[in-house]
This record gives C-alpha cells, structure tokens and sequence, in this order.
C-alpha cells in the first residue's frame, strides 16, 4: 500500500480524529 | 442498484465493490462501515468505491479495514485528482477508523 493514502483521503477533513486498531 | 432511502444513516459494506447507485444515493448517511476486497488488480472495484464514497457527502463516521485502503491505493491518482473528486469529497467526516488484518497478497 502506498504511503499517504489516509492523507488523501482526508485530504478535505484533515481535523478529522483516526483511530487505528487491531482486529 | 436502485436506492430510494433518503432517511438512511448507516450504510456498511463487505465484499468486492462492483455496484452503482442510483437514485437518492446516500447524502444521508452519517456513518459508514467498509471492509472492501479485491481478487485481482483492475480498476473497477477502485473506482466503484471511489464513486460511493464521493456520494457520502455527509458522512461523518467512517469505518474502513486495511483491505479497503489496499483497494483505494489501486486508484490513488483519482485521490489526487480534485477535477474528479468533488469538493465535498469527505468533507464533513469527523473520525475515520482504520481495522488492521492481513491483506491480500498478490497484488
């Protein structure tokens, strides 16, 4: 997966809060 | 497929994104569930979660697994492309939740 693909997609809500978690 | 629900709030998806929606869309839908997957490396499944999520333009949960990001980095140019996301593209999305687990491999 290439780098940065969460900066893109957030590229418009960059305040938005990410959680990353373990399944 | 024909969606005519303009009271939806939640939309959750698994599996391979090949559908279209039509109709009243999902401009209501606040949260969203995505745990997408693809076989093979073409571009539809891309494009067609592409074309959902810039129809989400009120979302504001978004919960996605690590396979969903593996689809999206299949079209990252349309990512960057602001002539074809429109400027609403996850614009009132206010915590994006990413779930590891292992991703396909091969592609």
């Amino acid at each position: 997966m290439p780098n940065g693909i969460l900066d893109l997609l957030l590229h418009n809500s960059p305040s938005a809060d990410v959680d990353i978690v373990e399944c | 497929i024909e969606l005519s629900a303009p009271s939806l709030c939640i939309f959750s998806f698994m599996g391979t994104p090949y559908q279209k929606f039509r109709g009243s869309g999902l401009s209501s839908v606040k949260q969203v569930n995505i745990d997408a997957e693809m076989l093979a490396n073409y571009s539809v499944p891309p494009l067609a979660l592409l074309s959902w999520l810039s129809g989400l333009v009120n979302v504001k949960s978004l919960t996605v697994s690590a396979s969903t990001l593996q689809v999206l980095s299949f079209a990252p140019d349309y990512l960057k492309d602001e002539q074809l996301l429109p400027s609403s593209f996850m614009r009132s999305l206010k915590s994006l939740k990413v779930k590891l687990k292992p991703l396909s491999y091969g592609l």
